[in-house]
């Protein structure tokens, strides 16, 4: 499904090179539920901008169920973002004059979902991840872990089959955070994929293969013997 | 050194009332060091915004140091803010157009120091949360958690007496959290306050005291016997 052959990811500062990804040759298979975890710094997040097509790599090859994603037009890659991907974003990004509902939404605008069924979907999310009573907040109207459920409410509008998830309960106390984790437990057993960033272990935990990045690199690649 | 007697916070919203804070009364001393737990949404942000002088209560009496902070001038909060309080908010509030380095010497202008020594205690406060080779990024070119230790950095810029930190180490890996901590324990063996909020009892048993909130309210106040 996900095929990423001798990627780096390297930022110019003036004459300086940052090397977020070093070297990353990895493959992630369908239904696969793999977490991704590492220092502070180490290419998670760029890792998972770069799976999720909203980066691209410096030098390397990513194919995209057996399609290069170099060769792909703009339009393909809007469309595989809308619509087979799900992305839950480290730092939330919700649009801030919308409401929580209208957050929710905006997927689903994109792929054409009419108002009524839009909300009607939009409303079940949210309460799916404990804030139907929260519907009509803002996002400075909410807590911190509210925004991070709203944030993953959105992730799965478009009932996405990919759900990337950028430390998805970094924010919740341990009885939400668990409640975030059987939702995508219960994703995986329909047959969707699941790629997590994490840096805490019991979370990886919930997932069946956890990668380990140190200073851009994988550091190790292991089944996790005991879900 | 902080006194609650009966604080409340309610937001109107439209015809609903949100109850973030209901009936709060507590006192912390001078270096004490506490943590503030509790679900998602149960108005640890809130307290600490109120306690940071950056919100006030609905209803209820807030003493800091003695003195009725409803009865002080915007002079005197901003005061406070500046040089007596160091905050880390749960959402950075950097400065997107700003340097690492200029985000932590902000604090520094307020007060008034010279160019070239505002650089000088920047470059250190960076240097101590290991971000010593990222001055110059501004936090778009950062990490989740580098932007956080930035956050970090910026709060004690002032060598406040009193450090808020909500959540200082949700985006940090358990190594670099530690890092944190011990930095949060030598401040805490010079004098002075610590007020964190966190969802990971790891993080709490650091302290000596760990108060927990339910839906506004305090569900218990304890000692924390083995920080
Ligand atoms: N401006 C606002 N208007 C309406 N409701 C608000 C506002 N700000 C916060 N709230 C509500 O007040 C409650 C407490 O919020 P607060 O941010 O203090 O929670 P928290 O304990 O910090 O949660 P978290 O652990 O998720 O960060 C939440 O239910 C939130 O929805
Ligand atoms: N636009 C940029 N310009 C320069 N350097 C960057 C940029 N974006 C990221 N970096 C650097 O690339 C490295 C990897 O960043 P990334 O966000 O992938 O880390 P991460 O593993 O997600 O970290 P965290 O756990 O703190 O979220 C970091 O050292 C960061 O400073
Ligand atoms: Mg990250
Ligand atoms: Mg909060």
């Amino acid at each position: 499904l996900i095929q990423f052959e001798n990627i780096s990811k390297v930022y110019q500062m003036g004459l300086e090179l940052v090397h977020a990804l070093r070297d990353i040759t990895l493959s992630i298979r369908k239904n696969e539920y793999v977490s991704i975890m590492g220092p502070s710094g180490s290419g998670k997040s760029t890792l998972m901008n770069i799976i999720g097509c909203l980066d691209t790599p410096s030098t390397g090859k990513y194919f995209f169920k057996q399609y290069d994603v170099s060769d792909m037009s703009d339009n393909e890659l809007a469309d595989i973002r809308n619509k087979e991907i799900g992305f839950v974003f480290q730092t939330f990004n919700l649009l801030p004059r919308a409401t929580a509902l209208k957050n929710v939404e905006l997927p689903l605008v994109y792929s054409g979902v009419n108002s009524s069924k839009r909300k009607e979907i939009a409303q079940q999310l949210l309460e799916g991840v404990g804030l139907g009573d929260r519907i009509t907040h803002k996002p400075n109207e909410l807590s911190g872990g509210q925004r991070q459920r709203v944030a993953v409410a959105r992730a799965l509008a478009n009932n996405p089959s990919i759900i990337l998830a950028d430390e998805p309960t970094g924010n919740l106390d341990s009885k939400t955070g668990k409640e975030i984790m059987i939702l995508f437990n219960k994703l995986w057993e329909k047959g969707n994929t699941i790629i997590l960033v994490t840096h805490e272990e019991e979370i990886a935990h919930y997932s069946h293969r956890i990668i380990r990045l140190r200073d851009g690199l994988v550091e190790s690649d292991e089944k996790n013997g005991n879900p």
